[in-house]
């Protein structure tokens, strides 16, 4: 169970991306690598949040969190029709 | 959808109030959903001119889904599939279609809602007859997939709103919801808080949780949440019993008639083994006692279509499908695969009683079609979701209803109108019920104020709805319930039904700026790292500055109070636009409680220019004490003599 992957929504504080990144999406890659080396992720965000989705273990979700400028690490939720 | 035009006062003589050939046609719905079926009728795109030139999006092409689908009116159509094939493995596309297109339904009715083209002949088998049109007849309809058979889920919500955002929608349709949490948690209310920052309008619908108390998502005070009425159309279907006695009920059923004269009736629950036998769920029915006999199923749990299927599959030749309390005497007409009738809780527990207590019990079923000019309407839909608003309970929910029960729109022709898989029949319109189908409405109204008045932004557009809606009748009785029969109250219908005519011309509108919703947040004692994530860049509240959730420049009060006795004072401040012709509003209190006295600061306020602001202060004292739980309810009106601004106030004590 514990090497089970869900899927994490990740914010990023886009004003504190280092200097040494030309790109947020850089940014965001090398910041998923560091925590999860063989995780892709499902999408970038750049007009409603700044961020992107992965699929990570409750370690790596954790550890991504402590990361410098992750604002936050939340696991999917699932919508219904009305 | 026909007739909810003309329930909505926009018919042929209101048509020139609405300048629907020219700025409406620069407007883009967006539709969050499950897709489009774009051979519908409903976007047809005859007489439209060019795609506005600002829009940025583009058909996305995938199973069964070329760029040739989109034309001048669907002009953008895009898909997002990749959380959910995450977590639920690769779609296959034999069971649905990896593209915008909708194996559903459910994304067509609410985009054709929002703003289909005028389709004459439209009906369900003949019934709801008449020309269907969207509320937006002119508007531009923009449909991002993201809700799939195995449900929508939050990553590909947020990169439809992302992406919709980017192409630059003007209104933005969401008839979907999540479970209640804080706005920075909920994805909706991040995505709509970014969408309400450019500009966009966002309503969402409220819920089908209801009767119960605090059951409303969307909640966050940057989207317009629609509650669900009914409106003045019935599909009547009497149910008739051996006793000679006779209950109202509605069906959509069209096929086989009935055999003539009356049939043996039993009740599911003695005609199976199953403890839960009386709600026809599958495979729980004794085929030896159902054949050739109508069947009494109690309404809950599985869906009301696939009751009636259970019922033919074991050999039934109808049903009569009766609410329970939880349903109370809401009808909800279905078409259904059998002859069946909904009834409501008294005439079910009517017809129980004369099933058990008659040793040959019969029954026949009389259907009559479409019935239209069926009064009260509205009423409130007993599913619609009710306030008060649990995350803020200062914020008025829901804000509004519109039409939502027995609504027809258009419909995939990947599935029959029950959405059984062994439903063969295909139809171009469908009718259905929820809050799903009410928001659609006020996105269509909202897409026609916006092309009325392109300066106006999305909280004055709302604040236009809600200060015009209606929470009477003609006779000044305050709209019902039907969940209880009785009047109902803002916490079930917001600041009331939409009045699309009256919202033209609100004389005052409540606005509001980005920097009023920080402001917000700031008094939610959010984190920075909080409200950054909402706001996408550095944010930090003022120290020095006193912020105060019930200064958010809000069309309703909500006003909530310690049930522990003693003197508790609230104030509200609030500020009017002047967004009609010079005059002078005078002010008008109505509360139907002594334990809150009410003063208004000033009771007089005059405005000599267009877009000429002006400040009034309520404070609330209670006086007393009350029992937790009581709730109790007033009003604060603005006239000029020609324009009534209309606020409702929601009491509550905790």
């Amino acid at each position: 169970a514990q090497n089970e992957k869900t899927t994490y929504v990740v914010r990023m504080a886009s004003h504190q991306m280092p200097k040494a990144f030309e790109r947020h999406a850089h940014w965001y890659a090398a910041s998923l690598k560091s925590v999860s080396p063989s995780a892709d992720m499902l999408y970038t965000y750049n007009n409603v949040v700044h961020g992107f989705s992965t699929r990570l273990t409750d370690d790596e979700a954790r550890s991504l969190q402590g990361q410098p400028g992750v604002i936050s690490v939340w696991p999917e939720l699932k919508y219904e029709l009305h | 959808t026909t007739r909810t035009p003309e329930f909505l006062g926009l018919g042929k003589s209101t048509d020139a109030l609405f300048p629907e050939t020219d700025s409406v046609s620069d407007v883009v719905v967006g539709v969050l959903d499950t897709g489009v079926w774009p051979e519908s009728h409903s976007f047809a795109d005859d007489g439209l001119g060019p795609v506005p030139a600002s829009w940025k999006g583009f058909c996305e092409e995938g199973t069964n889904f070329t760029s040739s689908h989109c034309n001048r009116k669907l002009i953008g159509a895009r898909f997002f599939s990749r959380g959910y094939e995450a977590t639920l493995g690769p779609i296959d596309a034999s069971r649905e279609s990896k593209s915008p297109r909708d194996d559903d339904g459910h994304g067509t009715h609410t985009a054709s809602t929002a703003a289909g083209s005028v389709v004459e002949g439209a009906s369900l088998f003949g019934f709801a007859a008449g020309t269907a049109r969207g509320m937006a007849t002119r508007a531009r309809v923009a449909v991002y997939k993201v809700c799939w058979l195995g449900g929508c889920f939050s990553s590909d919500i947020l990169k439809g709103l992302d992406q919709a955002v980017e192409d630059n929608v003007n209104v933005l349709s969401m008839s979907l919801g999540g479970g209640m949490s804080e706005y920075y948690r909920d994805s909706v209310a991040v995505g709509a808080f970014a969408a309400m920052q450019k500009g966009i309008f966002i309503s969402s619908s409220a819920g089908n949780a209801g009767p119960s108390d605090f059951s409303l998502s969307n909640v966050a005070p940057w989207i317009t949440t629609v509650g669900a009425g009914t409106l003045d159309r019935d599909f009547p279907a009497y149910v008739s019993l051996g006793s000679g006695q006779n209950y109202s009920g509605v069906s959509l059923y069209k096929g086989d008639a009935l055999p003539h004269g009356m049939l043996p009736l039993i009740y599911a629950g003695n005609a199976s083994n199953a403890t839960n036998g009386n709600l026809c769920m599958m495979g729980t029915l004794i085929p030896e006692k159902v054949a050739g006999k109508m069947v009494l199923c109690d309404r809950g749990l599985n869906a009301r279509v696939q009751k009636g299927a259970v019922v033919k599959a074991a050999g039934g030749l109808g049903m009569v499908l009766a609410n329970t309390a939880s349903n109370g005497e809401e009808l909800v007409a279905d078409a259904h695969l059998l002859p069946a009738s909904c009834v409501g809780e008294k005439s079910g527990n009517a017809i129980k009683k004369y099933l058990f207590s008659d040793t040959n019990p019969t029954v026949t079923i009389l259907f009559e079609g479409t019935k239209v000019g069926v009064q009260p309407s509205p009423v409130v839909a007993a599913f619609s979701s009710r306030g008060p608003n649990l995350i803020t309970p200062q914020i008025l929910k829901p804000d509004i209803i519109a039409p939502g029960v027995n609504i027809i729109a258009g419909w995939s022709g990947k599935l029959g109108p029950t959405g059984l898989a062994i439903d063969s029949r295909r139809v171009a319109f469908n009718i259905i019920s929820g809050t799903s189908m009410s928001c659609p409405h006020v996105s269509g109204l909202a897409a026609l104020l916006k092309g009325a008045h392109p300066e106006w932004s999305p909280a004055a557009i709302r604040s236009a709805l809600m200060t015009t809606a209606y929470s009477s009748y003609k006779d000044g009785q305050i709209l019902l319930d039907i969940a209880t029969g009785k009047p109902s109250t803002p916490f079930d219908h917001g600041a009331g039904h939409a009045d699309p005519v009256a919202a033209l011309d609100p004389g005052l509108v409540y606005d509001l700026t980005v920097d009023d919703y920080l402001d917000f947040l700031c008094a939610l004692n959010y984190t920075d790292d909080q409200i950054s994530g909402l706001t996408r860049k550095e944010f930090s509240c003022d120290a020095k500055k006193k912020y105060s959730v019930t200064d958010l420049n809000y069309p309703s009060f909500a006003v909530n109070f310690q049930s522990n006795g003693g003197s508790s004072v609230y104030n509200y401040s609030r500020t009017l636009t002047n967004v009609g012709p010079a005059g002078t509003y005078k002010l008008s209190l109505k509360s139907e409680t002594q334990s809150v006295k009410i003063s208004v600061e000033p009771e007089t306020l005059s405005f000599s220019h267009a877009n000429e602001k002006k400040s009034y202060t309520v404070t609330f004292t209670a006086v007393g004490s009350m029992s937790p739980d009581s709730k109790s309810f007033g009003r604060i009106e603005w006239s000029d003599g020609k324009h009534i601004v209309g606020s409702p106030i929601a009491f509550s004590w905790s």
